[in-house]
């Protein structure tokens, strides 16, 4: 069973989660509007720096955050932002969107110019996140342990960071074992999708020189 | 400056010291 100190620490994380996102016009400018590729590009990277803006401060809610080193926790959002992007726009994809809205989205990425090597794997990691039918608590939880991975290049005081990560990493494995009481592999399984994120990060530089070429 | 131009440290510092838009 959860703590009362666990339950309070999920439902700020969520409450955390839910108010920083993409602002909604943005959002939606990317559903309704019809754009050339310049525009896609402009809008992408616009919702991009927005994304990495609401990140920021969804990151300062984690308890604990604002009390590591300062340079440590620019290391932290800097080695974590591409991996909690997409996280974030699993998510959009996990959600039942109005009918054909998915359809869209895809298709405006898969118009992006990105190249289909790249293409691939994301989508495919998509729909390994959308098997596994996370709940929001499992989503706020999962960026939370992302962002704070002690072993991103230059962070100085990992055990500091290591101190914030375990207890997250606690509630998450107990929350696996209320809200998927059948699958006992749950918790095993949304650790595995860090493993795939981390290539996903890995491979975004590369992508993004794809995208700028195109 | 527009968002493309930014680089992602600089958006991470000035969101960290809460300003954004500059």
């Amino acid at each position: 069973e959860l703590s009362q100190d666990q339950q309070a620490l999920i439902s700020y994380i969520v409450d955390a989660h839910n108010k920083h996102r993409i602002p909604q016009d943005m959002a939606k400018k990317l559903l309704q509007e019809q754009f050339n590729a310049e525009e896609n590009f402009l809008l992408l990277t616009e919702m991009a720096t927005s994304h990495v803006q609401v990140l920021v401060e969804f990151t300062k809610n984690i308890p604990g955050f604002q009390s590591l080193d300062h340079e440590d926790q620019i290391a932290l959002l800097k080695g974590s932002a591409v991996e909690a992007m997409f996280l974030r726009s699993a998510q959009v994809f996990t959600k039942k969107l109005p009918n054909g809205h998915t359809e869209v989205l895809e298709d405006r990425i898969r118009r992006s110019g990105i190249s289909e090597e790249f293409m691939t794997p994301m989508f495919n990691f998509y729909k390994s996140i959308g098997e596994l039918q996370m709940m929001q608590e499992e989503h706020a939880l999962l960026t939370a342990i992302t962002i704070l991975s002690p072993d991103r290049p230059y962070v100085k005081d990992q055990q500091a960071v290591e101190r914030l990560q375990e207890p997250m990493l606690e509630v998450l494995r107990k929350v696996c074992k209320l809200q998927h009481p059948q699958e006992p592999q749950h918790f095993a399984r949304l650790l595995g999708r860090l493993t795939e994120l981390r290539t996903l990060n890995h491979h975004h530089a590369e992508m993004l020189e794809s995208w700028r070429m195109s | 400056a527009s968002g493309n131009t930014i680089g992602l440290e600089a958006i991470i510092r000035k969101a960290l010291m809460g300003k954004y838009d500059e």
